[in-house]
Parts: C-alpha cells; sequence; structure tokens
C-alpha cells in the first residue's frame, strides 16, 4: 500500500510525517512529482488557510491531480498544478487535518517555526529537488502564514533550497485595510449587485470606525488585550450583517450549502481521507480527519493573531528582492478582492509609488479577458474574473494559466 | 440573553489572564471595559473562544515508512517517508 495505490495520479509520491520530537509534535504531508518534467520544474509548498483547514483540502478541492466525486472516488483533475511543478501539500498547524499533537499552536509565528525545518529535511532527502525553484502558495488565511513563513525561510542564510517566489490567493493580510471593504464589497461596489439593504449597509459603516480604531489599536500593541476584542467586534459589525443573509461567504454569487462551509463538495473530501484503505496507503496515524478544525480557529482568535499586521513582513520580501504575488477572485466576500487590491496599492517598499501608479491592465487568457493585472518589478495583483475564494476551483484553466506563467518567472503575468 | 452565558463571561477575562500568565490588576481599565463590552454585545463569539486545541486521538504506524530523515543541524526534528 503506498500513496501511488490510491490512484490520485501516477506520478511518484511521498507522505509522511515531520516529528517535532520533544514537542510531541506530528506534521502529515503529500507530495506530487510533476506531470511534466519532475527534474527541471519547480516545487511548490500549498498552505490552506482557516486557521485550522487542512492543505488536503485544497489538493482534492481546487488544484491537486484528483477531485473527490460523490461516489467517494477521485476523478482526475487536467487543470491539477502539479502539470508543470511538483507540488507539496502539508497540514499545518498541528492538529489540523492528519496532523496531530498534544500541545497546541496558537499563532502565525509559532505555526511557522516548525515549516522551515520541514523543508530542509525534505530538500535533505530528496536532494534532487534542492536546486530547483522553491515557491510557497495559500490561500485565506495563508495571507498571514506565508509572510511570516517566508520571512522565517530568508533568515536562514544557510539554507539548502533555492527560495524564488510566495503566491497567495484571497489572503487577509492586512485587516486595518481589508476591513474597510467588507461594505462596498456587499454593497454593490464590488462587480456584483448590493446583497443587502441600504440600512444594513448604513450599519455597516456606522460601524466601521469603530472598527477600524479598535484594528489599530491592535497593530499598535500587538497585545491580545486589544487584538481580541478588536477580531470580536469586527468580525460581527462588518461580517455579521452578510452571514445573516445565508448566502456563501466565499462567493457572493451563491448561498450557503452543503454544510458549515458551503461546499457539498468538502464532505466527500472529509469521507474519501476517512477511509481505512487511504489512511494505511497514506500512513495517517489520526483516527479522524476533518477539513477544517475549528478548536485550531478560535485558539488562533484568542490568541489575538487575527487582525495582526502581518503585511509588514510582505515589506520585508519585496526588499530582499523575493517577488510577491498576490491573487483575487472577484466574487469571493470574505477576503474580497476590493479588499487585497487596496493593502497592496498601500503597502510601503521600495517601489511603491511606481506600483501604485502602474495601469491596470486586462488579463488574457487564450485571446479572452479572464481578469486584470497590475505590476511593478517583481510585486503584481491579479484580479480573477468569475471565481470565489478559492479561485482554482471555481477557473481551473485560468487559474493554471497564471500559475504557469508565474513559477514561470513572468511577473507581469 | 442567558444569566449562564453571564456566569461564564464574568470568568472570561480571569481565564484569559491565567492562560496568558498576565495578572488581571495589570490590566488597564480600558482594557477590562472592553472586554466587558464585548462579553455583553457578542456572548456567543465571546464564549466560543478557546486557549487550547484539544489533543487528536492517533494510532501511530511504526513499520509504515521507508525513510527516516535527521539532520545534526536540527536535532529535535526528524521526517518520516512513505
Amino acid at each position: 500500500k503506498t500513496p501511488e495505490s490510491l490512484g490520485i495520479d501516477t506520478v511518484k509520491q511521498y507522505s509522511g510525517y515531520l516529528d517535532v520530537e520533544d514537542e510531541d509534535k506530528h506534521f502529515f504531508y503529500w507530495f506530487f512529482e510533476s506531470r511534466n518534467d519532475p527534474k527541471n520544474d519547480p516545487i511548490i509548498l500549498w498552505l490552506n488557510g482557516g486557521p485550522g483547514c487542512s492543505s488536503l483540502t485544497g489538493l482534492f478541492f481546487e488544484l491537486g491531480p484528483s477531485s473527490i466525486g460523490e461516489d467517494i472516488k477521485p476523478i482526475y483533475n487536467k487543470h491539477s498544478w502539479n502539470s508543470n511543478a511538483s507540488v507539496i501539500f502539508l497540514d499545518q498547524p498541528i492538529n489540523v487535518g492528519y496532523s496531530y499533537s498534544s500541545s497546541s499552536v496558537t499563532d502565525t509565528v509559532a505555526a511557522g517555526k516548525d515549516v522551515y525545518a520541514f523543508l530542509e529535511l525534505f530538500f535533505k532527502q530528496f536532494s534532487q529537488y534542492k536546486n530547483l525553484p522553491f515557491h510557497i502558495a495559500g490561500e485565506s488565511y495563508a495571507g498571514h502564514y506565508i509572510p511570516v513563513f517566508a520571512s522565517e525561510i530568508l533568515s536562514h542564510e544557510e539554507r539548502q533550497f533555492n527560495f524564488t517566489s510566495v503566491l497567495i490567493g484571497n489572503g487577509l493580510t492586512d485587516p486595518l485595510t481589508q476591513y474597510k471593504y467588507y461594505e462596498p464589497m456587499a454593497c454593490g461596489e464590488g462587480g456584483e449587485p448590493s446583497v443587502l439593504p441600504e440600512e444594513e449597509c448604513e450599519a455597516m459603516l456606522s460601524s466601521q470606525s469603530r472598527c477600524l480604531s479598535l484594528i489599530d489599536s491592535c497593530y499598535q500593541s500587538q497585545s491580545v488585550w486589544s487584538c481580541v476584542p478588536a477580531s470580536i467586534y469586527c468580525n460581527n459589525a462588518q461580517m455579521g450583517p452578510y452571514q445573516r443573509t445565508g448566502r456563501n461567504v466565499y462567493d457572493i454569487r451563491e448561498m450557503c450549502e452543503g454544510g458549515s462551509l458551503c461546499y457539498t463538495g468538502l464532505e466527500y473530501i472529509d469521507k474519501y481521507l476517512n477511509r481505512d484503505d487511504v489512511k494505511e496507503a497514506l500512513g495517517a496515524e489520526t483516527d479522524n480527519y476533518e477539513s477544517c478544525n475549528f478548536d485550531v480557529n478560535r485558539n488562533f482568535l484568542f490568541a489575538g493573531d487575527w487582525m495582526k499586521p502581518y503585511h509588514k513582513a510582505v515589506t520585508d520580501l519585496l526588499e530582499s528582492k523575493l517577488p510577491v504575488l498576490i491573487y483575487a477572485g472577484d466574487k469571493d466576500f470574505i477576503c474580497n478582492w476590493l479588499g487585497n487590491e487596496a493593502w497592496v496599492d498601500v503597502l510601503p517598499w521600495s517601489g511603491s509609488e511606481k506600483f501604485a501608479s502602474s495601469k491596470v491592465k486586462p488579463w488574457n487568457v487564450a485571446g479572452k479577458e479572464a481578469g486584470t493585472v497590475k505590476n511593478h518589478d517583481i510585486f503584481t495583483f491579479l484580479r480573477v474574473y468569475g471565481a470565489g475564494h478559492m479561485v482554482p476551483y471555481d477557473q481551473p484553466a485560468n487559474a493554471l494559466d497564471f500559475f504557469n506563467e508565474w513559477i514561470g518567472g513572468n511577473y507581469a503575468i | 440573553f442567558s444569566v449562564q452565558q453571564s456566569l461564564f463571561n464574568e470568568n472570561l477575562l480571569q481565564k484569559a489572564s491565567e492562560a496568558l500568565n498576565f495578572p488581571i490588576e495589570n490590566l488597564s481599565n480600558d482594557v477590562k471595559s472592553l472586554w466587558s463590552e464585548m462579553t455583553l454585545k457578542f456572548p456567543n463569539a465571546v464564549s466560543n473562544l478557546q486557549f487550547k486545541t484539544n489533543p487528536k486521538p492517533h494510532t501511530e504506524k511504526i513499520n509504515a515508512w521507508d525513510f527516516h530523515v535527521k539532520d545534526e543541524k536540527l536535532p529535535n526534528h526528524a521526517l518520516r517517508v512513505k
């Protein structure tokens, strides 16, 4: 019984655990070689967000070699991101997906400490990949993780691998800027008609200044005592009215159906990954698999992590000459494109003025406009038309197109 | 509004202070009043906050692995590979 025996793809695969012995932490990973040219194609580390959601949901729901159908069997994905790259899916922080521990990790910085160790050991064992370009990609709360993890990696000059860029999709990265855009997105200024009555929009606007002042206090102190109240107040005031409509927070065009995460397909993944034969083939050691662990979510919230200014690390990445792609499906509410476009425009870095004044250009795929793109040097913002929170789920061909352009070194896309 | 909720919330700041090992006496009045305002306005959200993640039941598979990887620069870490 090997990972290949599951028939998710025919390429070479590895699964296993990173063990952190004295802290009893065990991180699960699953690696797929590129379908194209694994000796030369880049390596990608994919991270889902949550916080508390398994990266295997990204594998099966968005960009991996197969999805899981209603009959709980794999369906081949011809738009998989391992078409031209090898991809590692890592379940982190601990107690997410197949990862487990007797202890808790409570914030992004703590969660990131072990990712560097994982990469060092991975590239030590599989040294044939260590000189290939290595990128970190992820979405949603990975807008918190990726800047911090990337900074941690850059702080290790002795690293054994070729760290090349980061990609963040529909991320939560700069809450102080992004929380200004829930009201416009819900109230008809994001490209879709308003989904709220006028009085609800007015209520959102009237609570906005208190919310922003609380986030600002969190940015200043970065203390639990100010960051927790900011999360509670702002999430209730800015997301509450939208959630009460019953709409899907990940896609403004749809109602929320199929459990707490609004997609029926996620339930098929849970069923598949709880099968004994699947766990045996992968070596998975947890008794139960859940797409998202809400304990971890609440744990991060109580650590005040949600509202912290991790976008400051993006400035450091750019100043270290690490290319950064921010992309956003334009039908998402919770990490909407308006907020993402706004924070990249005000991010301080040496190229900020030129970036802010760069023209927004159409982004074409196969002769058809698929979105818009704004770029200066190594920093790019891409708006993807017709996609919700999980871009490769809604626009698989277009997502693979920009992904291949980016990892191929075309930072203007 | 629930009486039980109110009792639980009364202890919340105390629980946070214990979990974070930060004496409640050292908190400013502004912080105390902000936390009680959040507790009153959003009791459900506050009661859902959690200090620790529960451990996950698991069964180690000692013989499932083809490689065990260690590095002297990372003495506390090890990689298992199937």
